[in-house]
């Protein structure tokens, strides 16, 4: 039917199926079927391959801009790297998996445990310190994750760490007070560090819904996101919801999280993402 | 974000004398959307729509026999919308809050989901909820993996003053079923099992669990479930209730705004009842589930 420069109700319904359940939402979803027959219409397309193949490139030329990996400077000494995220979402893991990634390519690295508020965290961050052989910095619990942040920075520039990586609580972008205590840790990096943050990186966890979009744009107005994690796309969910967050956004996506493990990092390939859409 | 479905539908109907077929149909057209953008599944919100259509038009024929073309008393947004609401609360009832205490000395309550989900921190309130119930309730560590995960539930315990009973060198179906031997010696009548996050999909680990259940018995078996979920809510609750003895739902993170439309679609897909909502990361956090506040919630 694409032939006579129109699509068929059962692609656009099998198509919406698809992206739908993948988590794109039903906004973008619109958006994207509404560009897709535009462009048919004008006939915009030389060969109209299937309406997959259209929306695919539709979605690369959107994704695409986000493949940005994180450019470590370690003459920053040290290269700041604050890891935010409502709980859960798989922060802490994070941080480790990135700190053994950073430490096998030869930079040195040091985590700190800037949540000092859920039980265990700080022990559960210092076991994966532990594991990788990396410096490491805490404070008692209940401690003010600025002063860790603040004391991190001082033991990281005495010891002339290469990156920084700093866990914070999870916590959700509509308490008040909880955006203020993650204002105040990226205020006194910046005040303490010139450019520190130098990435703030926000953890969002694939099985999300649409409230990531409210995550992210939350958490960028408060502090300013330089990059997202995309965690747990191990798992069957599909992670759509980026595809809104780009749009909107327009914020890298440095990494995807896929498993438990130390090695279970990988960049982000818009490519992939997209195939893995329509499995 | 939370009032445009309804509001919406309200502008759309405005100054309409009564509801017909074709502005029914424009009114569900924003409700699907609603819904969707509240993360109720695909297949669900379908159903949902297909259901109050026909109810509404079945009114709308109804009214206009009975009333012979006169006004009708009640707006006609409000009153579509009104439809829509009772259908939601009906799809996520009936209520039942109860857990299954059994005749044997140790009741079990096993808590599963996806991780990160709050099971965990939601073993604590459960513990905490119990106690306010004249239970003796006795915490049980039986995420083996994640760093700290055991210290995480001793700290939760030592703060409630509640047991955590935790094992060396054993299995988590040996660490559960071990745990009620002791939870019988030291006085206490329910065990909580808290279990590692894990994957649907990872066969090795779901038969973990599938392990203390055949180990353990246990009465209650409840997935743990994050709000924010989204279109996954359906292929995991499916899954966990399909090699699980699954006895009900306990959604957490309701404290956030997240819409929570996973309930829709868990208890729509499985028929088992959510049983509590987790709504802050203190331990007095927990609820009894009540239909209505999730209801207008997802709606929007
Ligand atoms: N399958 C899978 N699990 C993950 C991934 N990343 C993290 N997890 C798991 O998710 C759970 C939560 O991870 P954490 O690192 O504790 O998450 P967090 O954001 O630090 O949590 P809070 O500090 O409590 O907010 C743990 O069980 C992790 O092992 C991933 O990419 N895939
Ligand atoms: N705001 C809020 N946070 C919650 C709620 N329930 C749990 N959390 C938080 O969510 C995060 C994860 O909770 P956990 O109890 O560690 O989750 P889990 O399911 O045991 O995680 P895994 O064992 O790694 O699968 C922690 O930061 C908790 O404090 C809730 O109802 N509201
Ligand atoms: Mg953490
Ligand atoms: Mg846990």
């Amino acid at each position: 039917t694409l032939g006579k420069r129109e699509i068929s109700p059962e692609m656009i319904e099998h198509l919406e199926e698809t992206l739908i359940t993948a988590d794109l939402g039903a906004a973008t979803v619109q958006e994207l079927i509404d560009t897709i027959k535009w462009k048919v219409a004008r006939k915009e397309l030389e060969n109209p391959e299937s309406i997959q193949c259209l929306i695919k490139q539709e979605l690369f030329s959107i994704l695409h801009q986000q493949e940005r990996p994180l450019q470590i400077d370690p003459s920053c000494q040290p290269f700041v790297i604050l890891t935010v995220g409502v709980n859960g979402t798989g922060k802490t893991t994070t941080i480790a998996k990135l700190g053994a990634l950073l430490q096998s390519q030869g930079l040195s690295v040091m985590l700190a445990a800037a949540d000092t508020f859920r039980a265990a965290a700080i022990e559960q961050l210092e076991i994966w310190a532990q594991r990788i052989g990396c410096a490491f910095v805490k404070h008692r619990q209940g401690a003010d994750p600025s002063a860790v942040a603040f004391d991190a920075l001082k033991s990281a520039r005495a010891r002339h760490i290469d990156v920084l990586i700093i866990d914070t609580a999870g916590r959700l972008h509509t308490k008040m007070p909880l955006m203020e205590e993650i204002k105040k840790v990226y205020r006194i990096l910046s005040r303490e560090h010139t450019g520190a943050p130098h990435e703030t990186l926000l953890v969002l966890d694939a099985t999300t819904g649409q409230n990531a979009i409210s995550q992210a744009s939350l958490f960028k107005d408060a502090i300013n996101i330089t990059g997202i994690a995309l965690t747990k796309l191990d798992g069957t969910a599909k992670g759509g919801v980026i595809v809104g967050i780009s749009r909107s956004l327009n914020i890298p996506i440095r990494f995807i999280g896929v498993g438990e493990k130390l090695d279970d990092l990988r960049e982000f390939h818009a490519k992939d993402f997209i195939d893995a859409l329509f499995e | 974000v939370i009032t445009s479905g309804f509001n919406k539908v309200r502008d759309r109907l405005q100054g309409k004398v009564e509801l017909t077929e074709s502005n029914i149909e424009d009114a569900l057209r924003d409700i699907r959307f609603s819904l969707l953008e509240a993360d109720v599944h695909l297949s669900v919100v379908k159903r949902f729509i297909a259901h109050v259509q026909e109810k509404a038009v079945g009114e709308v024929v109804a009214t206009r026999v009975a009333h012979k073309g006169k006004k009708l008393k009640v707006s006609p947004a409000d009153h579509f919308i009104n439809i829509c609401y009772e259908e939601l609360v009906n799809l996520m009832g009936p209520v039942d809050v109860s857990l299954r205490f059994g005749s044997r000395p140790v009741a079990a309550i096993m808590l599963v989901g996806l991780q990160g989900c709050g099971k965990t921190t939601t073993a604590g309130k459960l513990a905490s909820y119990l106690r306010s119930k004249n239970k003796k309730p006795l915490l049980v560590a039986a995420d083996i993996y994640r760093p700290a995960a055991i210290e995480q539930l001793q700290v939760i315990g030592s703060s409630l003053g509640i047991p955590v009973y935790t094992q060396q060198n054993a299995l988590p179906p040996l660490i559960c079923k071990q745990a009620l031997e002791h939870a019988r010696s030291i006085g206490c009548d329910v065990a909580i099992f808290d279990t590692a996050g894990r994957l649907a999909i990872d066969d090795a680990l779901m038969h973990e669990l599938e392990n203390i259940v055949a180990m353990t018995q246990p009465e209650n078996t409840l997935l743990v479930c994050d709000a924010m979920i989204g279109q996954d809510a359906v292929k995991t609750a499916e899954t966990f209730s399909r090699r699980l003895p699954v006895s009900g739902f306990i959604l957490t993170k309701l404290d956030g705004d997240a819409r929570g439309g996973a309930a829709l679609s868990i208890k729509e897909v499985t028929g088992k009842p959510i049983k509590f909502l987790g709504t802050g990361e203190a331990l007095d956090r927990l609820e009894e589930f009540r239909p209505e506040g999730l209801a207008s919630r997802i709606l929007g």
